[in-house]
């Protein structure tokens, strides 16, 4: 059973979650006319800057994130932005857009020279996101688990982040057994969306790096 | 503009900022 002080929590973070999202003039540029595969690539920088933008917003939203150690705030965003920012898109390109949408934000990933090998394992995880169905609640709080991880690197207070994320996991357990009865494992499986995630952000750092280079 | 920051530093400006004032 969820406690009231759970309900109380789950809420403030959904709001919180529902709030911040890409502003729509920039949501809007990703569907407009052609670009070239430069001007893609900025299109999807100013994305990526805006969403890091909102999740900060969001984050401060999180009961507890803001009496976290000031540096140890900044650890944790700088760990986890790139993969909220996977689950995020996710959610994106999984929701019921009109007709034609999907396809044409797909082909301007695809068209911004990101490499095919990494455009693969990232797709991928989109599906697979995709084949929870997720309730909203659930989007929310894992998004939330991903950006209190404890053991991302330069966190010093590793005990009080974790004290937040079990905080968290445990609500999202009892909600999973709600949403999901007929699935016992479906906690489990999100939780193994986190390793997946991580695995993507390996790749993405090595593209980056590959970017560098070039 | 923000897009050519890296990425701690947009963290760094927005926490201390308030994007929705």
């Amino acid at each position: 059973e969820i406690t009231k002080k759970q309900q109380a929590l789950v809420k403030v973070i959904v709001d919180a979650y529902d709030r911040h999202q890409i502003p729509q003039d920039v949501a809007k540029k990703l569907l407009q006319d052609q670009y070239s595969a430069e001007e893609n690539f900025l299109l999807l920088t100013e994305m990526a800057t805006s969403q890091v933008q909102v999740l900060v917003e969001f984050t401060k939203n999180i009961p507890g994130f803001l009496s976290l150690d000031r540096e140890d705030q900044i650890a944790l965003l700088k760990g986890s932005a790139v993969e909220a920012m996977f689950l995020r898109s996710a959610q994106v390109l999984n929701k019921k857009m009109p007709s034609g949408h999907t396809e044409v934000l797909e082909e301007r990933i695809r068209k911004s020279g990101i490499s095919e090998e990494f455009i693969t394992p990232m797709f991928n995880f989109y599906k697979s996101i995709g084949e929870l169905h997720m309730v909203h609640e659930e989007q929310a709080l894992l998004t939330t688990i991903t950006i209190l991880t404890p053991d991302r690197p330069y966190v010093k207070d590793q005990l009080a982040v974790e004290r937040l994320q079990e905080t968290i996991l445990d609500v999202l357990r009892k909600m999973c057994l709600l949403h999901h009865p007929q699935d016992p494992q479906y906690f489990a499986r999100l939780l193994g969306r986190l390793t997946e995630l991580r695995t993507l952000s390996h790749y993405h750092a090595e593209m980056l790096t590959s970017w560098r280079v070039n | 503009p923000a897009s050519n920051l890296g990425l701690e530093e947009i963290i760094r400006k927005a926490l201390m900022g308030n994007l929705e004032e």
